[in-house]
């Protein structure tokens, strides 16, 4: 029965005050994607437009409100693949980038590479006309409390960021 | 980390994921999700697999690709992510969950972790949840 869309937040300990726009925000992604779907869209054109709904919805630690590294700053990853050819694209530990997953996808569509990194990905995103935008602008108030908060020498991340183990 | 599989009418399957990587790591720290087999694999005949999870945990089973090996060895979807995910948690001790897709429009959401928010959409039918089982 096709087409079909499947979307995740990405797991780990989601507060209370967050669950209900997180549960909110995967299920108007799939709204929002699959009625193009139906009308005969490309697979790879879903996904690369519902993370690039996610992405900018800050209750997901992907872009808008991603987690920061340990010096407070946003270094983002992100991968396409398309299953016709396995023809696949990726950027990592990119700055200053909205919507990285595009970006993934001119590393696949324009260049022979399966991945590009840092300073290299910002350099290509410049030749490819993507904007740079001021990293402040991906930060949110939430993600910085958690970076403080982890910032403690007895801090564990990991623990914070997953929870315990199931 | 955000993530999605799909698969289109003429049967097309792709996948995408997109991170900000782990709570406070260190500089320069890369995790799965830029690395092809671990953060994302798409191959029309066989499906498609966006995962999440403990990035290390993830590229040391390869997890995106270990979970299309067994759908190529018969397994259905779900069974394919579960046996792969609780390799990984056996294995390398790692949490993690995964979107999966197949050229069928047979689709699983499983995750090893408390939650994981999913959604997903088939005909005129919305699905989706947060904690394990829904």
């Amino acid at each position: 029965m096709l087409p079909v869309l499947v979307v995740h937040g990405g797991v780990g300990i989601i507060p209370k005050e967050r669950v209900q726009l997180s549960c909110a925000g995967v299920q108007a992604a799939v709204r929002g994607v699959y009625s193009k779907l139906q009308g005969q869209g490309s697979a790879m054109d879903a996904v690369v437009e519902a993370v690039t709904l996610l992405w900018n919805d800050p209750h997901f630690s992907a872009g808008l409100g991603s987690v920061l590294n340990a010096k407070g700053e946003v270094e983002m990853d992100a991968i396409v693949m398309d299953g016709r050819y396995l023809a696949s694209g990726a950027v990592s530990a990119v700055r200053k980038v909205a919507n990285p997953v595009q970006l993934a996808r001119l590393v696949m569509d324009k260049t022979s590479h399966l991945c590009l990194t840092g300073e290299g990905a910002s350099q290509f995103a410049r030749s490819m006309g993507v904007p740079e935008v001021p990293e402040e602008s991906l930060i949110t108030e939430y993600a910085r409390m958690r970076w403080k908060k982890n910032l403690a020498a007895d801090a564990n991340p990991v623990e914070c960021q997953m929870g315990k183990m199931g | 980390t955000v993530g999605a599989v799909a698969v289109d009418a003429e049967g097309n399957i792709a996948c995408a994921t997109s991170t900000g990587g782990m709570l406070n790591k260190m500089e320069g720290r890369v995790g799965d999700t830029a690395c092809i087999g671990c953060g994302g694999y798409a191959d029309n005949r066989v499906g498609a697999v966006s995962p999440t999870g403990e990035g290390e945990a993830i590229m040391k089973v390869t997890l995106a690709r270990l979970i299309l090996f067994h759908m190529e060895q018969g397994r259905s979807v779900e069974a394919a992510a579960d046996e792969a995910l609780a390799y990984m948690k056996d294995r390398v001790g790692g949490l993690g969950g995964v979107v999966v897709v197949d050229p069928q429009g047979e689709w699983s959401v499983r995750f090893s972790s408390l939650q994981m928010a999913w959604a997903a959409a088939q005909q005129q039918t919305l699905h989706y949840g947060l904690y394990t089982g829904e």
